[in-house]
This record gives C-alpha cells, structure tokens and sequence, in this order.
C-alpha cells in the first residue's frame, strides 16, 4: 500500500529530526 | 481563510495547548491577550520568565488591544532577549511578528510568527528534552509543521 508507505516515510523523517534535534547541546556556546 | 495562512498558528496552537496554561489557549482570539503565551513561556525557563515578569501581564485585557499591544510587547521583548542571553543566538533575520496585528485583528501570520519563537525557545531550553518529546506524542500532521517551523527558525538564526 504506497499510502502506509509514504506514512512511514514522513514518520522516520519526523522521528529522524526530533531525534537529532534531543541530541544537539543545549544554550550558549563555552 | 486562506488555509495555508491558518496551518502554522493552528498546529501550534495545538502544540500550546500542551503546556495546559490556565488561561485559556483554544483559539487565535484568546491568545491575543498574551496570558496563556506568558505562561507558556513561564513554564519553559521559570528563572528568565519570573514570577515576577509574569505578574506584568495583564490578565485582564478583555478586549482592549492597546493592553494587549502592551502584554504582547512585554512577550517579545523578552522573548528575542531570551535568544541573544540565553540561547547566544541571533535571530535578526527572523521576520517580528506585527504586534498590532495580532492585537486589534487577531491575525493568524502574525500570531504564528509569535507562536514560533516561542516554540523556538521550548525546542532550545534546558528542558528541551521534555518539549521535544511531548512534540514527538503529537498528531504526525502537526508535527510535521512543527519540524517545518523549527527548521525555518534555525535557517535564520546565527550564533
């Protein structure tokens, strides 16, 4: 079924981008 | 309305209706007098956005958008003041939401620009951790515009 496909992708990229996002530092540099 | 002018402030109003503010934060009207978005933001760094800060906003604006103008202002002050103490980041090449915009025609564009530094904020704070997760609970639809706006905000932001 291409439209679970294309809702799996779009969740993996959302997934993707909030999970980088959680491992980024926090605040102001030094 | 024009639909696409509507998706931003509509997502993230869903995504502030999470922090369960007191004031009430269902619709574009409400948010317009600033007091569920102080207390948003209150709620994300408590130290920089004080008790004391928070007892500056008028809650009891009604329909007088010169104290909304004023709540609002007080919000966004603070708020890009945030970014440059806090966070260390310029955030000049963001388009200022119009304050009075919002205020006197509860415009949608301008309170999603609002709306959008103040998620900025959420998703870049101590506490992100918690923000981002309660994101990642949220209908894929919103948080699709979420991503979007947190990736516009991070194309115009220096360091």
């Amino acid at each position: 079924d291409p439209n679970m496909k294309g809702g799996a992708a779009n969740e993996g990229v959302l997934a993707n981008f909030f999970n980088s996002l959680l491992s980024k530092k926090t605040g102001a540099p030094g | 309305m024009d639909e696409n002018k509507t998706v931003l402030v509509e997502s993230l109003i869903i995504w502030l209706q999470t922090f369960n503010t007191s004031a009430p934060c269902r619709t574009v009207e409400e948010l317009t007098t600033g007091a569920a978005i102080s207390q948003a933001l209150h709620q994300i760094d408590p130290a920089w956005f004080s008790d004391g800060w928070l007892g500056r906003i008028k809650t009891d604006v009604d329909d007088n958008w010169r104290l909304k103008v004023s709540n609002l202002k007080k919000i966004l002050q603070m708020v890009v003041d945030y970014y440059n103490e806090v966070l260390a980041q310029e955030i000049s090449d963001f388009p200022m939401p119009d304050l009075a915009m919002v205020a006197e025609h509860s415009d949608p564009v301008e309170l999603g620009r609002l709306l959008q530094l103040i998620l900025g904020c959420a998703v870049k704070c101590e506490r992100k951790q918690e923000y981002i997760q309660i994101i990642m609970t949220l209908e894929e639809s919103v948080q699709h515009v979420v991503m979007t706006a947190i990736q516009e905000l991070m194309s115009k932001e220096t360091m």
